[in-house]
Parts: C-alpha cells; sequence; structure tokens
C-alpha cells in the first residue's frame, strides 16, 4: 500500500472490498 | 538520430492520426438513421467483418464487397416498436442485439438467420422500463430496468442460438443506473453510473455492491465509457451530456477520473477538449481501448487519443450534412460516421 491524496492504495481492492461488502 | 531528435520523430508521428475515407454505405430506403455497429459474421466457413445499420424499423447487415463496397444481405423488420440503439456484444458473431422502445428501452431482441433453412429471425430477451443496456464479455448483457423503488440490474446470458440462458440479479443501488462499463483488468468486476453522479461497482460473481463513489461533479447524469484497474485504482473515462457550455476548463467531452475504490476518494486526472479555436459541446460518442469519439453540436467528430490526451482527428461536415452518429468498428481501427439520411461512411484511423 503508499498514501496520497487517494488515501492508501491496496492492489487487492477487489478482493478485499468482496470479502467486507455484504452478501 | 540523436536521443531527443528521435523523441520529438516518436511525439510527432504518435500524434498525426488521420481519418482517410475508405467507403460509404447508402440505404436507400431508410427514413433516418438511428444507430450502426460492426458484427462479425460466419458463413460458408468465412467469418468477415460486417456493418450494421439500425434505422426506426428495420435493422440491416452488409457484407464487404471488392473495391470498398458493401452490399446489404440481411433486413430485419421491427414494425411495431421503434429501433433505439444496437447493442454490441463483445465476442460474439452471427447475432445482433437491439433495443427497441418508444422514449426509453421496453425490450430487447436478438436479431440471427437460421443456420437450418437461413430464415431470418428474432428472439425476446427482455422487456421492461430500462433505463441502461450494454453487451459484456463470455455473450452476456447487463440492464437496469424499473423504477428506483423496484430497480432491477440483470446478467442475461446469450446462447449461439439466440436464447436467453441463464439469469442473474445484481444488488440494486438506491439511484438510477444510466449507464454501464465492464473494468478492464479484474475480470468479475463491472462498473455503472447514476442519475444523482455516483460510480457503483460491483461483484459480477456475487452481485455485491462493493462500493458507491460520488463522481464529484455538480452536474448530474455523468455517463461512464470505460473503466480500467491498474495500481490499486480505478480510471474511468467520463462525459456529461448535461454539461454547460461556459465551463472554464474549455468545456471537454470526455474526463478521466480516477477513484481509490478503498477510500472511496476521487480525483481527475485529464479532460479531452477541442483544440483551440474550436468549438462545439458532446452530443454523443463512444469509447473503444485509447480512442474515443465524439459528434459535437457543431456536427463535427472530433477523435481522441486517451493515452496521449489529445485531440488527434477532427471530421468536420461533409457536403452532405452534419454528422449525427459516431462508432467505433468491433477494433478501435475503423471509424464510422453516420448522418440523419442513414448515409454511413466507414473511415481508416490510423
Amino acid at each position: 500500500c503508499s498514501e496520497s491524496d487517494l488515501g492508501p492504495i491496496s492492489l487487492n481492492w477487489f478482493e478485499e472490498l468482496s470479502t467486507e461488502a455484504p452478501p | 538520430l540523436t536521443a531527443e531528435e528521435l523523441a520529438v520523430v516518436l511525439s510527432d508521428s504518435l500524434r498525426a492520426r488521420s481519418l482517410q475515407l475508405a467507403s460509404k454505405l447508402k440505404n436507400p430506403s431508410s427514413s433516418c438513421a438511428v444507430d450502426v455497429s460492426t458484427v462479425w459474421w460466419e458463413s460458408a466457413g468465412f467469418t468477415e467483418l460486417c456493418i450494421v445499420t439500425a434505422c426506426e424499423t428495420f435493422i440491416s447487415l452488409w457484407k464487404p464487397l471488392a473495391s470498398s463496397q458493401w452490399r446489404k444481405v440481411y433486413t430485419w423488420h421491427l414494425t411495431e416498436i421503434p429501433v433505439i440503439q444496437i447493442v454490441p456484444l463483445p465476442d460474439v458473431s452471427n447475432l445482433v442485439c437491439v433495443a427497441l422502445g418508444d422514449l426509453e428501452i421496453g425490450e430487447i431482441r436478438l436479431l440471427l438467420c437460421s443456420s437450418e433453412d437461413g430464415s431470418l429471425k428474432q428472439s425476446l430477451v427482455k422487456t421492461g422500463n430500462i433505463k441502461a443496456v450494454l453487451g459484456l464479455t463470455n455473450r452476456r448483457l447487463v440492464s437496469s430496468s424499473g423504477t428506483l423503488q423496484d430497480q432491477q440490474i440483470e446478467i442475461i446470458s446469450v446462447s449461439e442460438a439466440g436464447r436467453s440462458n441463464e439469469r442473474q440479479t445484481l444488488m440494486p443501488p438506491e439511484e438510477t443506473i444510466l449507464a454501464f462499463a465492464e473494468v478492464e483488468g479484474i475480470r468479475d468486476a463491472l462498473v455503472g453510473t447514476t442519475a444523482v453522479n455516483s460510480l457503483v461497482v460491483w461483484n459480477l460473481k456475487t452481485g455485491q455492491i462493493l462500493k458507491k463513489m460520488h463522481v464529484g461533479y455538480s452536474y448530474p447524469a455523468s455517463i461512464c465509457h470505460r473503466a480500467y484497474s491498474d495500481s490499486g485504482l480505478l480510471f474511468v473515462v467520463l462525459s456529461h451530456p448535461h454539461a454547460k457550455e461556459n465551463e472554464s476548463c474549455g468545456n471537454p467531452a470526455f474526463r478521466m477520473r480516477v477513484f481509490n475504490p478503498k477510500t472511496a476518494r476521487s480525483t481527475g486526472v485529464m479532460f479531452f477538449s477541442l483544440p483551440p479555436g474550436h468549438s462545439g459541446r458532446y452530443l454523443e460518442g463512444e469509447v473503444k481501448g485509447v480512442s474515443a469519439a465524439a459528434v459535437l453540436t457543431s456536427g463535427t467528430i472530433a477523435v481522441w487519443d486517451l493515452f496521449l490526451g489529445q485531440c488527434t482527428a477532427l471530421l468536420p461536415p461533409n457536403a452532405d450534412g452534419n454528422w449525427s452518429l459516431v462508432r467505433w468498428s468491433v477494433t478501435d481501427s475503423c471509424l464510422l460516421a453516420g448522418q440523419k439520411d442513414g448515409s454511413v461512411y466507414v473511415y481508416h484511423y490510423s
């Protein structure tokens, strides 16, 4: 992850959000 | 050449894209051209890229002949409800998908030619108050339909015989979806833009909404044309059909915006505006690969390279009149430019 104006970036955003989001 | 000279040569050759007229199709019986598209069509073991033209009451398939001529081979008549648009299906051959309706889309139909007896067939795949439809990879269609209270986002799989097989619903957001784009780089991701300027991200496999992010402009109804994921960020190319004409940033036809899906923060990356001295507001357009094309209120077609961030070609109205339609071929090396009288001009973009 890196920090920028857009906030912390994750290369695995799709998988992480799929785990966090309601089914 | 020194490194500096080489850089100048490369830079100049990249900028110098041009549109060369290759051929013209004229539909003698057409009243008003509604849409144009391309489709791969296989017959007698030979597959060729064909042009599909849509008028209000019929759809025609044109096959290429020698010496840049085109021959109309099939015409499907759709007399009950007018044709609104052709819906390109990216990896499908021998099938044309069309949206029909009055003010908004009421039906989606598949048009095909029977391999058994050569007769022309139509198959109804969806009805309802359809706000947006997009052809996806792997023989699928996504559509948004219904009212805000009962909005349905549905994925339909299409068989080779032109039937709708599996159906899957995605979680509806509490905002009306106006446009969709597949996310290049992530196989199961889909985005949509809403009437109140949100960008919604879905997981196509599970149907979940992963994120709803604000697009960040004051005017409503941004339309997403292309989305790709790179380095953990989501890049989206948008147009704003309702943008005001007196904008300080030169009234761009398209914009690229980058979103961080983890934080929902976003920022503008690039504007795609007309070169100095040219004016006109975005009317309609299409993005394919790194190429974007738009018909402007001036009747001109403008083309941009999204990678260079520059307008690379302008196609002013010709002696027959203003342009009203612009579409990319299946590849982005050909541009189809249409006029209201049903004429379609094919340009090579190189």
